[in-house]
């Protein structure tokens, strides 16, 4: 009987984006691993799920640009943006048209 | 415009290859 309502301790194991230094975990077998955080639907993070859906809106042949990424997503900075598109790409959700700078998503057509 | 098919099928190998 423990009454725990979810409201987030203060020393308790959160994960802030924020804190997250340029290490991603791509060591294991590339996109495996099942309900790291929650908010996930397909193992992306928030981050990535939000710039892989505004990169499927995008109906353009030459895909979106990483700058017009971050002016919608105005409250990811452009590293965290160019990670989850970096991410993204590897996976093969997404992949780069006319330059490193476009990029449309795969399973949107 | 072939290095975007190009690379939209590197894309959808990459995909698939992971998805199973």
């Amino acid at each position: 009987s423990k009454p725990q309502s979810g409201a987030g301790g203060g020393m308790s194991s959160h994960v802030t984006p924020m804190s997250r230094p340029g290490i991603d975990s791509m060591g294991g077998m590339g996109g495996g691993y099942a309900g790291a955080n929650d908010m996930t639907n397909n193992g992306l993070s928030a981050n990535q799920n939000q710039v892989l859906s505004l990169i499927r809106s995008c109906p353009d042949q030459q895909g979106i640009s990483i700058q017009d990424l971050k002016q919608r997503l105005s409250g990811i900075s452009l590293a965290v943006i160019k990670q989850a598109v970096e991410f993204l790409s590897n996976e093969g959700h997404i992949f780069s048209t006319i330059d490193e700078d476009h990029y449309k998503s795969t399973d949107n057509d | 415009l072939d290095r975007i098919a190009r690379n939209k099928r590197a894309a959808l190998e990459k995909l698939a290859s992971a998805q199973t």
